[in-house]
């Protein structure tokens, strides 16, 4: 729902990864994974 | 010119093996040279293509396919051993040979051969082909092993370079993920400070907005 | 058994090739038989353990330098064509050889030699080992060939699987910084917005207090 959009707008960046709490090795890997082609 | 000796055993004397040398230019259907020899005595004849071509017709055989067999009976020797049979009149001179199959064999060609005045140089002439041939084959095997020593040397290198980039890989994976960690988790900080600014910067706003 | 066949050339006989055959057991200095045979005739000779260490001590020469200096002259053929030279005188039997240095030549050696009662024996088992050999080589030579092709195929392989592995390598380099790239610009992004965004309020708190 839009709230929750809102909320998660305000938490993450557009690759899914938080603004706000340190990334680790596997978070970081599952983001990248998740950019579907960076070029 | 093309040569080859073989051993062959005589029907009339199966236990003294003979040799049987082949020697041709271009290819064995333009005709050759036949040389037999039991270490003793030798006989020698010359086989021209059109006698080859007049035996294939004979045997109502395609000249190549009959070459062929030729080539099997006299040079490659081809097949189990007893695939084919030589006779020879030492008289006459005489000397045929015959291919035989499970349960019938048929003639493949028959030449007659001249005893030679002096056997040992012919005697002599083959034993020096065939050391020849041995010193030939020994340098090519050196060849071959040292070009076998060579790839194997080759191989491993390529082999080393190729584990060695597959670790340097992982390794610059694990490194770039390290360093892309400490930045990003930087600016995380600066971000999470920013934000407790701000909601502090905010809250006074409110109060003082309040207070007014 | 060892067995080796060379050509030799006697002083008496220049233009007639000879062939000498030397068999051993285990090593040459525990003694040897040796033939030799012009393709028509054939001599051959046994020479014990005993009668190579009597040669050796006539010659103040150590055994094993000795037995070295046999192998080069009647095994191997060591050294330049004319190193070594060969006499036999047939009536006797008697064979000797020496090695020629530059300017000197001393006797390396000498056995005598029975005349073989069947020449033609010796000499096509002497044919047949030739043979034999040209066959083991040809054997090897293809062993050798396919080892080699399959060596190649090997180190093309991973020669192939390094390169691959070498632009993988680089397409991970990129790859990583660019999408590190696109993750760090957001945190950018969000750094500067929130900047802003706080340089507003502390300029609308200014205001405020200002007003107040």
């Amino acid at each position: 729902c839009p709230s929750t959009k809102q909320h998660f707008a305000c938490e993450y960046d557009c690759y899914g990864d938080s603004y706000f709490v340190d990334t680790d090795l596997s978070q970081l890997k599952e983001v990248f994974s998740g950019i579907k082609n960076s070029s | 010119m093309e040569r080859k000796v073989s051993k062959i055993c005589l029907a009339s004397e199966p236990s003294v093996i003979h040799f049987l040398q082949v020697s041709w230019e271009k290819t064995l259907g333009s005709g050759f040279v036949i040389t037999l020899t039991d270490g003793h005595s030798a006989w020698t004849g010359t086989v021209s293509a059109s006698e080859i071509s007049q035996e294939a017709d004979d045997m109502a055989m395609e000249k190549e396919k009959y070459v062929d067999e030729l080539r099997k009976a006299l040079v490659s020797g081809a097949g189990p051993v007893d695939t084919y049979k030589f006779n020879f009149l030492k008289e006459s001179g005489h000397f045929s040979f015959e291919k035989c199959l499970k349960d019938v064999s048929f003639r493949l060609g028959s030449f007659n051969l001249e005893k030679v005045a002096s056997p040992a140089e012919v005697i002599r002439e083959l034993i020096c082909y065939c050391l020849d041939t041995v010193t030939e084959h020994q340098a090519k095997n050196e060849h071959l092993q040292k070009e076998n020593e060579r790839l194997l040397r080759d191989w491993k290198d390529a082999q080393g370079r190729f584990e060695k980039c597959v670790s340097a890989k992982e390794t610059l994976e694990t490194d770039l993920y390290e360093r892309f960690i400490l930045v990003l988790n930087e600016k995380k900080t600066k971000i999470r400070n920013l934000h407790k600014l701000l909601n502090e910067v905010q809250e006074l706003e409110k109060n003082t907005e309040h207070d007014r």
